[in-house]
Parts: structure tokens; C-alpha cells; sequence
């Protein structure tokens, strides 16, 4: 089978991240990718708000760690506001 | 508590179940979902009845992906459920996706934990970044069977709807925080190179290559365990853990437990004097497991399979400065780590003698 790139990880776990935020944290993108790139970015932003609520070492970078959590299943957030 | 702090104006409420999942019998979710409400009703003013026609307060269902509330389901895994706060309409219904695999026990999400948390969301509380809380959002291996209510929960559901009128005020267990000075640890063992600290219904996980150590339950490892393990070692010729709670014993390879455990204490030849086991320790140099018990110790020839001669021993003749109960013990490195009480004894199997008093949390980067 083709080796997966560490590039493929990456990105699957950038897609991973982006719909988590975007599910439980409110992220907004407008379809760019390039905006997670940077450190002052809303993705990375919201990877800090993620990491500090479990208690994880607040990096704004998507760690293994980071990863890992986001991976686990959970309860979801409904989205009420734009429901009412 | 969630935002705006919404919740219902009274606390006599209706729940109605709409669907049911084909992976659980009717009864078995009737039973979860009124098991589930009675969590929070044993610990406030709550009361929770069941209906069966025309609108309810809480309204119960199965869904899987768009279910025409503006927040879809993912499929299998990820996204497991949600529930809406207090309110008129939607306000407090809870839906699970059922694209999961329903269980009344451990083979799959436990309706009765997942209920119980999305119920939290229908009284009107958001999530808890307590580990060991009901409303942390993370699914929790916990047993479902030995369930009882963090203190996080019932402190946050009681500053909405106030305490039970009972007479008896439950309350329950707290999660440990890592840098508690005054920890003390039910076991600890080495594993493959990580050293893991057990308490209560939890254990820190300490890796050599990582700074911080993780908390998890006892049950996302080791889901036949019993929480509350009182001692247990590695035992890196056989690969295997051993986990000791009152006279009975596991075998462990990896996350298994081994076929034919528990088994009892009594069959490694401990008389019934020895009602439970305080701490255990393999030491590589002799393949011998210390077990202690009280002020004593016994050896146990791994080898042979059976306790040595002329045991048990005074500790603190051949452990000299270990005078009181060991409760947890590990070794590492050439050295015995003793935690008795509130400190750490660092002592050397070779000089036999203590080089070290430390925090019983040293190990966990505090």
C-alpha cells in the first residue's frame, strides 16, 4: 500500500482539528487554509482555548497530545441559537 | 452552568421516550434513561415523570446524521450525543445518534453514562473541565454499575435547583489534582518503562519522554478491573501486571486480563491471616515479589511459584527507616520507592538504607 506521508498525518489531522473547533469551539473559516499557519490566527486561538480547558500544555500548535484528545468521543453542543 | 443561566421555572418536569434504538432491548433504555434522571433527582428538588402522549418537557430520541436541528450527527464514534437547555419547544431535548452502538453495559456507550450527561445539559449545565465529572465532555469509561455523582456535579446542579429535601445529603467523590501534597497513592506500578500511580477510580500515567502526567480512569484501560486497587506490580519476565484488591487477584498482559481471574491471595500461600495485600514489588536482581502486609513482608519465589521459607519478616529489620504501613512501592533504577502516608522513601536495595525523603508526587513533575 502507498506509505502514508507524514504530510498525509498532517492534514488529516488538520481536517480533524478544524472540524472539531468549528463543532465545539466556533471556529469560522472562510475555506482558507493558510490562515491556521500562523500563531495569532483564530485556529490557533481556539487550539489554546481547547488545549486549556483539558488541561493540556497550551501551545496554539496541534501536538500529538492535542490530537489525541480531540479524537475521543463526546458529547456534542447544539447549535441552539441559530435552531431558535 | 451554561451561559444565561437558563432552567426550567419548575422542578416537576415530564420526559417522553419518542424512538428506541434496535441495539438495546425497549426495557433495557426505559431502564437507562429513568435511571439516568434519578441521578439528579436523588441530589435536588428535581422530580422526573414519564408520559407517553402529547408534548413533554424532555423530549428523548435516536437520531443519526441531519436530524433537522441545525446540529448533525457525525456517524460512529466522534459526536455522541446532544442536548438542548431548559427552554420552551427543543429546550431540553436529548438526542443520541445512533449511528453508535448502544449498551446497557461496557460493549459499546453506555446509554445510562451518556443520558445521565446529556440530561445534565437539559437541566441547564455546560461542561466541566473536571476530569472525573459527569459533565466533562470526553466519554468516561467509568462503571456504570458503581456510578455515583462527582461533588463537581452536584455542586453546580444544586446552585441551580438547590439541595434534595431528603433528609440524607449525598455527596461524592472528588477527582484527585495532580500536585495534592497530600496524596496518597493505593498502588503503583512500573509498566514497560512508564510508571503509573493509582488512586481511587483513577491513575496518572507517567511516560519517561513527557513532561506532565496524564490522568485517566481505571476503567478506559482495564475495563474488568475494580476501582480502588490496594496494590500491584509489573513483572517484566512474564510481561505481566498484577493487581491485588482484599484477597483476590488479577493477571494482566498489556490491557487483557488473563484467562481464570481473579483468583484468591490464599492460593500464592498467604494464610488467612492476610486479608489484603498493602503494596507489592518484583526485584529484577533475585525474581522475587516483596508483598507487605501490615508491619510484615512476605517473599514469593517467582520461579518456584511459592512464598519463601521463614516469612513473613519485620520491615523495618530488613527495610531499616521504613517504620510505618507501605501503602504504595515501586522500584526503579536500583532503588525501593516506599510511599507510606503523605512521603516518598527513596532506598537503596544495595546500602540498605533510606538516601532520600521526597513528596509523594515527585514523580509527577510537581
Amino acid at each position: 500500500f502507498p506509505a502514508v506521508t507524514e504530510a498525509n498525518i498532517m492534514e488529516r489531522n488538520m481536517q480533524l482539528a478544524e472540524t472539531y473547533l468549528k463543532r465545539y469551539y466556533d471556529l469560522e473559516t472562510d475555506g482558507k487554509h493558510f490562515m491556521r499557519r500562523t500563531s495569532s490566527s483564530p485556529f490557533s486561538e481556539k487550539i489554546r482555548q481547547m488545549q486549556e480547558f483539558f488541561g493540556l500544555k497550551v501551545t496554539g500548535k496541534l501536538d500529538s497530545e492535542t490530537v489525541r484528545v480531540m479524537q475521543q468521543p463526546r458529547c456534542g453542543v447544539p447549535d441552539v441559537a441559530s435552531y431558535s | 452552568i451554561t451561559p444565561g443561566r437558563p432552567v426550567w421555572d419548575n422542578t416537576d418536569l415530564t420526559y417522553r421516550i419518542l424512538n428506541y434504538t434496535p441495539d438495546m432491548a425497549q426495557a433495557d433504555v426505559d431502564r437507562a434513561i429513568e435511571k439516568a434522571f434519578k441521578v439528579w433527582s436523588d441530589v435536588t428538588p428535581l422530580k422526573f415523570t414519564r408520559i407517553y402522549d402529547g408534548p413533554s418537557d424532555i423530549e428523548i430520541a435516536f437520531e443519526t446524521g441531519d436530524h433537522g436541528d441545525n446540529s448533525p450527527f457525525d456517524g460512529p464514534d466522534g459526536l455522541l450525543a446532544h442536548a438542548f437547555q431548559p427552554g420552551k419547544g427543543i429546550g431540553g431535548d436529548t438526542h443520541f445518534d445512533d449511528d453508535e452502538k448502544w449498551s446497557k453495559g461496557t460493549n459499546g456507550y453506555n446509554l445510562f453514562l451518556v443520558a445521565a450527561h446529556e440530561f445534565g445539559h437539559s437541566l441547564g449545565l455546560s461542561h466541566s473541565d473536571d476530569p472525573g465529572a459527569l459533565m466533562f465532555p470526553n466519554y468516561s469509561n467509568d462503571d456504570p454499575n458503581t456510578f455515583h455523582l462527582p461533588q463537581d456535579d452536584i455542586n453546580a446542579i444544586q446552585d441551580l435547583y438547590g439541595p434534595t429535601t431528603n433528609a440524607v445529603k449525598p455527596t461524592g467523590p472528588t477527582t484527585p489534582t495532580i500536585c495534592d501534597s497530600k496524596i496518597i497513592f493505593d498502588a503503583i506500578i512500573t509498566l514497560r518503562g512508564e510508571i503509573m500511580f493509582f488512586t481511587d477510580r483513577f491513575f496518572w500515567r507517567k511516560h519517561p519522554q513527557t513532561p506532565q502526567a496524564e490522568l485517566n480512569f481505571i476503567k478506559s484501560f482495564w475495563s474488568s478491573l475494580p476501582t480502588g486497587i490496594e496494590a500491584a506490580y509489573e513483572n517484566p519476565e512474564t510481561d505481566q501486571i498484577l493487581f491485588f484488591k482484599g484477597s483476590k487477584y488479577w493477571a494482566l498482559s498489556g490491557y487483557e486480563v488473563l484467562y481464570g481471574y481473579p483468583k484468591s491471595i490464599y492460593q500464592l500461600g498467604f494464610p488467612k491471616t492476610v486479608k489484603k495485600i498493602d503494596a507489592a514489588v518484583y526485584i529484577e536482581e533475585t525474581q522475587k515479589t516483596y508483598f507487605f502486609v501490615g508491619d510484615k513482608y512476605w517473599s514469593y519465589d517467582e520461579e518456584r511459584k511459592v512464598l519463601d521459607k521463614d516469612f513473613p519478616r519485620e520491615i523495618a529489620e530488613d527495610f531499616p527507616g521504613i517504620t510505618q504501613k507501605v501503602h504504595a512501592v515501586f522500584q526503579k533504577n536500583g532503588f525501593l520507592y516506599f510511599f507510606s502516608g503523605q512521603r516518598q522513601y527513596e532506598f537503596s536495595i544495595t546500602s540498605k538504607k533510606v538516601m532520600r525523603l521526597m513528596k509523594n508526587n515527585s514523580w509527577l513533575g510537581c
